[in-house]
């Protein structure tokens, strides 16, 4: 999966890869403060065994410890919990579901809206692809709106980014694609050599996505992330 | 086979032959269309009275009756009640009549016809009926009563059922099933087409090997269910639209119940124990989060306990006891047992004792009148009304034929719930476990399904104070612009955990254009759908009401009856029939529920293919 971190202080945009074997969950959100953390299992593609195999996220976990309540999130169905109790929908549903401390709208085959507490608000996409073809299927983009709702203590793959960020980008050069100059970025007091890129921001068109500029950071955020990517890999999405 | 002399084949009894029997029904979104057809000759010598009948459900109306004798097409015709009883009254005086319809057991109502049919001539009799199959416990359930009085040269049974959200799972099966008759019954369903089909041999019919009785002799049941990948499914045609919600995978909500039980002396015996035997299985279906009481009447009022009790292992335990311990005694206090019952519930909930999104309900359960304490019926649901306040449903169960069924229906109907007849029958307590198992597990409270203002019209009830695990909500009405593009329909409810607002956009023309492609719908089958359920629910309104109101229910009921020929509570179909070159005229009429009366024999059996000494008369009992 790809991350994109928008650095509004620099009208920029920071983007990185975590290539991860399929399976392996990863901690993307975790606020110790309002018990809200997200978490996030990597698929792969259909074919195994293919050279430079794109992965993605396929599952999803929100929790929040403090109001006891689970969510899970798959390409097939969306799960509630409220202590043990369950409530299934599917992604055919559009159904809109208040209980306290929470509002949850799934839009039919779209995307689903998160807010949980205050107004801390998330959205996952859900990417469908054509069930016939050979190697693609459907996966899940994640989406934090109103970030700053969360406490200083956020970490995870994106939660740590929830803070401000500075970075410096400096001789920017030509890189081995004319289209994408190298440059050199110090972050987190890192000396980085970055490649300009483009993303894309699925929120508005989940279809085709709309471009975004952003500084490549390569070697799975290596120095853009605190410590090394592997550190936030977890046993479950719970 | 053995070596017999025949002068006849053996389909010809007393001189009739049956050439075939048809029985077609389709199915369009839950909507049943049935066709069933007789053809038969006369080969007697002399003129010989034929009969048809055709057991349908009590749900059904029959739309259409004609019979054809040597070509010539007598159609019966539906007028309303009043008209066709001066008719009817008129041909009574003169000892003309015949009552067609009649109330068959559970389920089903009886249509019978005879005629004098001429040496050689042929008879060809068909009857269509529409329903609407209600989902039940998970599935729909098509009843066909099968039993020919003789072996029929070509007998069918063919089922087309097509639903536009696919079909997951169909199935049929008949009582008198052999592994013989296995091999002629088919059955297949792909996406949105479901098929059966049986059509056994002439030999398949016979009931051993060398006799001329029928095995076609019980119950024909064809279920199927749809996918529900999306919890609601709303269908155009012709402007008129019908909307099906049934959501799946939510929590059930906890529920309060309150168990009124009659234990008078009218009770003892079998009826007792089978209640007690009902009780018992009910208290293992019990989920802990669920609160319970039992409340017994007889000349007076006693109670498990002073409050409603969590229904956790050592109370159920506690509850199982008290149960098995209950005895008959006195007469029937209903009023002071349903108050006590109500008092209980509305304490509960003040007191906050049980959860805040649970649901309460009361069943009560009784095989008699009151008549002891309070016993006008008025004022007993004057009292019941005014302590419900509309806050939970009434479900008023009535044993045996004994009591007044038009007072507990209209009582529970008042108050949101319904009645329902428990018949004095080895299985009555299955029949009670099986309608607590109806309402044991309650997805969603205060339903209410809501659509654009301005978009549509006539729509039928549109709220319901719950939605059960395998059930369905249905509503249908008409789309006021015809050239609506598309409009928004919002069910909100308020779930176990949570408030809940599913949401259906529909494309109106994507929608209909969808539905007129497919070859298996039949055209305004939505417009009917839709008539059928806004008379249904005029009618059972109508129970509720008084004066002007009850007249205006009346009216647009029967306005609707006619306009769409259905024979209800308030039509009647005529059908003209020739006798002896007289035409002599029989009146179809719906039976009613409330008033049950005891199926005499000698109706059952007076058709059978030998003219009676006279001709047998017979008014319906509505």
């Amino acid at each position: 999966p790809h991350f994109i971190i928008r650095v509004p202080e620099k009208e920029d945009a920071l983007c990185f890869n975590i290539n991860e074997e399929p399976g392996v969950v990863l901690n993307l959100i975790r606020d110790p403060s309002t018990g809200i953390s997200i978490s996030g299992q990597i698929i792969g593609e259909k074919k195994v065994n293919v050279k430079n195999q794109k992965t993605y996220f396929g599952r999803l976990g929100i929790v929040n410890t403090r109001a006891d309540l689970k969510i899970e999130v798959t390409t097939q169905k969306i799960t509630l919990w409220k202590g043990l109790d369950q409530t299934n929908f599917t992604w055919m549903n559009t159904v809109m579901v208040k209980q306290e401390g929470l509002s949850l709208q799934i839009n039919r085959k779209k995307n689903i809206v998160v807010s949980i507490g205050d107004g801390v608000s998330f959205v996952i996409i859900l990417h469908q692809v054509w069930k016939n073809l050979p190697y693609h299927h459907d996966f899940l983009g994640l989406y934090t709106v109103d970030s700053h709702r969360m406490s200083v203590q956020t970490h995870g793959l994106l939660g740590q980014f929830f803070h401000p960020i500075d970075f410096e980008v400096f001789d920017v050069r030509p890189g081995s694609d004319p289209s994408k100059p190298d440059a050199t970025m110090m972050v987190k007091n890192h000396k980085l050599t970055v490649t300009r890129g483009w993303q894309k921001d699925y929120r508005k068109d989940p279809r085709h996505g709309s471009e975004v500029p952003c500084w490549f950071i390569h070697n799975n955020g290596a120095g853009l992330i605190d410590g090394s990517h592997t550190d936030y890999i977890v046993s479950d999405i719970f | 086979r053995s070596f017999r002399k025949r002068s006849l084949p053996d389909t010809v009894l007393n001189g009739i032959e049956v050439y075939s029997t048809k029985i077609s029904c389709k199915v369009t979104s839950r909507f049943a269309h049935n066709v069933v057809v007789t053809r038969a000759v006369n080969r007697a010598d002399t003129a010989k009275e034929i009969s048809f009948d055709v057991e349908l459900p009590k749900t059904a109306f029959i739309t259409s009756f004609t019979m054809t004798i040597d070509g010539v097409t007598y159609p019966g015709n539906i007028k309303e009640k009043e008209v066709a009883k001066k008719q009817y009254d008129k041909a009574v005086s003169q000892g003309k009549t015949a009552g067609l319809v009649k109330a068959s057991g559970r389920k089903l109502e009886k249509f019978t016809v005879s005629v004098n049919v001429a040496a050689g001539s042929k008879v060809t009799f068909e009857l269509i009926y529409e329903e609407l199959l209600k989902r039940h416990l998970g599935k729909y359930e098509m009843f066909l009563k099968i039993q020919p009085k003789q072996l029929i040269n070509h007998f069918e049974i063919e089922a087309d059922i097509f639903e536009p959200q696919g079909i997951s799972s169909l199935d049929a099966e008949a009582t008198f099933m052999t592994n013989d008759l296995l091999g002629v019954l088919t059955k297949s369903f792909s996406g949105k087409k479901g098929h059966v089909s049986f059509k056994p041999t002439l030999d398949q019919q016979r009931s051993c090997s060398n006799c001329t009785t029928s095995l076609l002799n019980g119950d024909f049941t064809i279920t199927y269910d749809v996918n529900r990948e999306s919890p609601a499914n709303v269908q155009i045609v012709n402007g008129y639209f019908v909307h099906f919600f049934a959501p799946k995978d939510l929590p059930v909500v906890p529920k309060n119940v309150v168990f009124v039980i009659d234990v008078s002396g009218s009770m003892y015996g079998r009826k007792l124990v089978q209640t007690k035997e009902a009780l018992l299985k009910i208290l293992e279906d019990m989920k802990e989060e669920d609160y319970l009481n039992f409340i017994l009447f007889s000349s007076d009022v006693t109670v498990w306990k002073d409050t409603l009790i969590k229904a956790t292992p050592e109370n159920l335990k506690e509850a199982k006891d008290f149960v098995k311990n209950i005895q008959d005694q006195g007469m029937t206090n209903i009023n002071d047992g349903l108050m006590r019952g109500i008092k209980m519930l509305n304490e509960a909930r003040e007191a906050n004792v049980i959860p805040k999104r649970s649901t309460s309900l009361i069943i009560m359960l009784t095989d008699g009148e009151a008549n002891v304490g309070e016993s006008r019926v008025e004022k007993i649901q004057e009292n019941v009304r005014n302590a419900i306040e509309g806050k939970f449903p009434l479900y008023n169960l009535g044993f045996g034929y004994n009591l007044n069924y038009d007072f507990l229906e209209k009582m529970a109907l008042e108050n949101h719930g319904l009645a329902r007849r428990i018949y004095e029958d080895s299985d009555a307590d299955l029949q009670m476990q099986g309608f607590y198992d109806e309402v044991a597990n309650p997805l969603l409270v205060d339903v209410e399904v809501q659509y654009p203002e301005n978009a549509i019209a006539d729509i039928t009830q549109n709220n319901y104070q719950h939605f059960y695990d395998g059930s369905e909500i249905v509503v249908a009405g008409r789309l006021v612009d015809q050239d609506l593009n598309s409009f928004t329909a919002d069910v909100k409810g308020q779930g176990a955990l949570n408030d809940l607002t599913f949401t259906e956009e529909v494309d109106v023309k994507e929608t209909e254009k969808a539905l007129k492609e497919q070859k298996y719908i039949f055209g305004d089958f939505i417009e009917r759908l839709w008539a059928y359920l806004t008379i249904q629910q005029l009618l059972e309104k109508r129970k509720n009401v008084q004066g002007e109101e009850k007249e205006n229910l009346t009216a647009q009921a029967l306005e609707l009856s006619l306009k769409y020929h259905f024979v209800t509570p308030l039509t009647s179909m005529v059908v003209t029939k020739p006798e002896d070159n007289i035409e002599q005229e029989a009146v179809a009429d719906k039976p009613l529920e409330g008033k049950p009366e005891p199926i005499t024999s000698s109706y059952a059996t007076q058709y059978h293919h030998q003219p009676p000494a006279k001709p047998y008369y017979y008014v319906d009992g509505d």
